[in-house]
């Protein structure tokens, strides 16, 4: 979802 | 994950890379803030509080062991290892880390996505890591000659934010991939700072000569 997307970052 | 993210990360691991090859090998930090590693300590240590308690992938957890990791033991020693702590540039690093984390953590509290602790603490990270480099920045600027690895090293944590825009920019037009604006105004902030930098940079490279910044 939204949240995931970006917190899969570095 | 796609080419930008992976370029950019290696980047970034390069950049590390460089600082701890200075440092260990040379048993020199000349030239590095000891501010500027500490507040990207804490930009780690806050960003990734859920490392054990949420897996993404073994790549992600691998690169955040080495994130926390390494910047950890560069404060480590900065601080206290006998030969290299000599060698800091105390007197030139002055700039004060609370005018930079008070700001950030108090606009962490009113602008997040989410006002739960975990939340509030990966936004204030976000923010941390967008001026981190400044106390970098100044030190540079007043020391009249920079070596080649702490001017590598610096350009390659330019680099490595500039990759993660084009990873979002990829993002955006591949994925389902919903605007991010604290992530991605905080990250341009961040890329932002360094443009002086790089135009320097490449100034002194295209010339062959020494990388002096203006006073």
């Amino acid at each position: 979802d939204e949240q995931e997307s970006v917190k899969d970052e570095l | 994950m796609n080419i930008f993210r992976l370029a950019g990360d290696m980047t970034h691991l390069a950049s590390v890379l460089v600082l701890l090859l200075k440092i260990h090998t040379i048993k020199s930090c000349a030239g590095v803030s000891l501010k500027t590693q500490e507040l990207y300590a804490l930009v780690f240590a806050t960003r990734y509080l859920d490392i054990f308690t949420h897996f993404i992938s073994i790549y992600n957890t691998l690169m955040k062991l080495i994130f926390l990791g390494s910047s950890f033991s560069i404060v480590w020693y900065m601080r206290r290892h006998k030969i290299v702590r000599r060698s800091y540039d105390k007197e030139q690093d002055t700039f004060r880390h609370l005018f930079l984390i008070l700001p950030c953590f108090l606009l962490a509290l009113v602008i997040n996505e989410r006002f739960t602790f975990k939340e509030v603490m990966w936004t204030f990270s976000l923010y941390l890591e967008a001026v981190a480099i400044l106390p970098q920045l100044v030190l540079l600027q007043r020391t009249r000659n920079i070596d080649n690895l702490t001017g590598q090293y610096v350009f390659l944590l330019g680099g490595y934010r500039a990759l993660y825009i084009l990873n979002w920019i990829y993002r955006y037009f591949t994925e389902q991939h919903f605007v991010h604006w604290i992530t991605w105004i905080s990250g341009l902030v961040q890329t932002l700072l360094y443009a002086d930098f790089f135009y320097y940079y490449f100034h002194s490279w295209k010339n062959n000569e020494k990388l002096q910044l203006p006073a």
